[in-house]
């Protein structure tokens, strides 16, 4: 569950445990021991950064472990950005009358 | 504008959520979708539309590597509708070269398409009285959600930065306290602040955020919100009925 609504218990679960049971909840298994260690080390990153995103946000939204946990950034960023305007924003908004407008 | 709105409570309006699996397809899945919830609400027909001839018949080649909305509405006019996702069913994967559209029945048609003003206010009648519109966000906060009212800055979420497609459905209103870290910690009651919300249907499965959906700040143009509402237009351009969305 999302890091606030983590039930403390007797004493938080080791992040290894943390990421088996994301293992399992989200049918993950990993090629060999560097592999698995390189997603774990993602994994501890990523937990991190969600604890961070719910200190910043002004709302009431909960973050922590999510299918994409064990991914980079980057692989994230593949996977789902919608890439075309590669982060800028599309010269839909150009004016008309410029020569390449006319042009297309 | 009502307080509430949630094309979710009317039957045969907003389909199931969709999973893009490795396929960049999100500007493709929102614009099915919209076109789905406006043909249910004004046809009372539930249809459940081709994702995949957006991806193969599009004029930008690989549907599957990004694109926009609106090249999804243009190959709708320009293939006189979109077939049923049952008759040309999602591959993941984009077969550019390939486009079947002439081979299937159309399940729906546009009339035509509009961009609507970069304004909260105005989107939320549109999305009341008319039905749910897509919009393009900063996509940077949804990796780790999973539920709750996502309020971000430009700083946590530049609005300009925007690269992910999603379908608005409805928007609410929802209560916390006033500083929500400090009231966990608290003993007396916190004083308690509204926080008005957008509702999103993603496309990235069920299991993610709140059952496939969720909520963002409705008002200070969270993650560029506001920037490229477009939606489709099924209706005859004659005197409008008004529809109501349900609460």
């Amino acid at each position: 569950g999302s890091l606030r609504s983590q039930d403390p218990g007797p004493q938080p679960l080791e992040l290894k445990q943390v990421f088996t049971l994301f293992q399992i909840q989200y049918n993950r298994s990993y090629s060999n021991p560097e592999e698995y260690a390189r997603r774990l080390d993602i994994f501890a990153r990523n937990l991190a950064q969600a604890q961070q995103l719910e200190e910043e946000d002004l709302g009431t939204a909960e973050f922590g472990v999510t299918p994409f946990s064990d991914l980079t950034e980057e692989e994230f960023g593949r996977l789902y950005g919608r890439r075309r305007m590669d982060g800028e924003a599309p010269n839909v908004g150009r004016e008309v009358g410029s020569e390449e407008w006319e042009e297309s | 504008v009502p307080p509430t709105c949630d094309w979710r409570n009317l039957d045969g309006v907003i389909s199931s959520v969709k999973k893009q699996e490795s396929c960049n397809c999100c500007w493709a899945m929102a614009a099915a979708g919209n076109i789905e919830a406006l043909w249910g609400i004004r046809y009372h027909q539930s249809v459940e539309l081709s994702v995949q001839e957006l991806l193969d018949c599009g004029r930008c080649g690989d549907g599957c590597r990004g694109g926009f909305v609106w090249d999804a509405f243009m190959t709708v006019l320009n293939n006189s509708g979109l077939a049923s996702e049952k008759d040309y069913p999602f591959q993941g994967k984009a077969k550019p070269h390939r486009c079947l559209a002439k081979k299937h029945k159309r399940a729906a048609w546009i009339q035509d398409f509009i961009m609507l003003q970069d304004n909260e206010q105005k989107i939320a009648w549109h999305l009341a009285t008319e039905g749910p519109i897509t919009v393009t966000i900063n996509m940077k906060l949804l990796k780790q959600y999973k539920k709750g009212v996502i309020k971000a800055t430009p700083t946590s979420c530049d609005p300009l930065l925007v690269d992910h497609c999603v379908l608005l459905v409805g928007f609410g209103k929802t209560e916390a306290e006033v500083d929500r870290r400090a009231g966990a910690a608290a003993s007396q009651p916190y004083p308690r602040r509204s926080i008005p919300f957008w509702i999103l249907k993603n496309s990235w499965g069920a299991e993610w955020g709140e059952k496939g959906y969720f909520r963002l700040y409705r008002g200070n143009n969270t993650c560029g919100i506001t920037k490229y509402p477009l939606t489709a237009r099924v209706d005859r351009p004659v005197k409008k009925r008004r529809v109501s969305c349900p609460p």
